[in-house]
């Protein structure tokens, strides 16, 4: 569909794309995370967009098997959410994905 | 009001009272602490309540000028958050408040 397609140019445009509700303290806590390591993602506030929110979430759910919020892509690769990410960092294999997708 | 009557009484009664929202993943943690103190708080998901949901998360801050979940009461008292709670209990604060309030 249209918003497939947008969705696929967006995490394949951008070296770290985070699918986020502007209200949720694990959306922020990933957000947060990229900032500290000198990151800065492209977030887009699903609960900002209207009536495309739930639909994104619907095409995000389809392309990832994934509902929740945040929804993390780095490098056009789908990440996953926040325990995900954070789990990444502290086993030190999010830094590395970060330089190969030039986020740095 | 009748409602701030019911959310006084509700604290009053119950040694531990966590208004929540069931899709939140700071509630869920904070209820998953709980559990792993042995304690079985009561549990209020405002989500589930229909229009009384939000009228009770304005009554929470109209009490606690808190207007965010979770929103954590132990004996009657306003804990906060789950951050805030997870702070007691790093501390080593949260198990004497429980004791005292006959939660364990
Ligand atoms: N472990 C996941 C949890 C994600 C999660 O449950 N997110 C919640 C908000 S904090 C959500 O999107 N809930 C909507 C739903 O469950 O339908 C993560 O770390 O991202
Ligand atoms: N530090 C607070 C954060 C609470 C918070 O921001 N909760 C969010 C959901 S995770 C909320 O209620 N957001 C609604 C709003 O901000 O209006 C805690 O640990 O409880
Ligand atoms: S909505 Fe509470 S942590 Fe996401």
């Amino acid at each position: 569909s249209r918003l497939e397609e947008a969705v696929r140019k967006t995490v394949a445009e951008n070296p770290v794309v985070v699918y986020s509700k502007s209200w949720c303290s694990y959306s922020s806590e990933v957000k947060s995370l990229f900032k500290r390591l000198g990151v800065d993602p492209l977030v887009i506030e699903l609960d900002e967009l209207g009536p495309q929110g739930p639909q994104l979430q619907k095409v995000l759910e389809r392309l990832t098997g994934q509902h929740t919020v945040p929804n993390v892509f780095i490098g056009g690769q789908h990440i996953g959410g926040c325990t995900d990410t954070v789990k990444l960092h502290r086993n030190g294999e999010l830094e590395p994905l970060l330089s190969e997708a030039n986020a740095k």
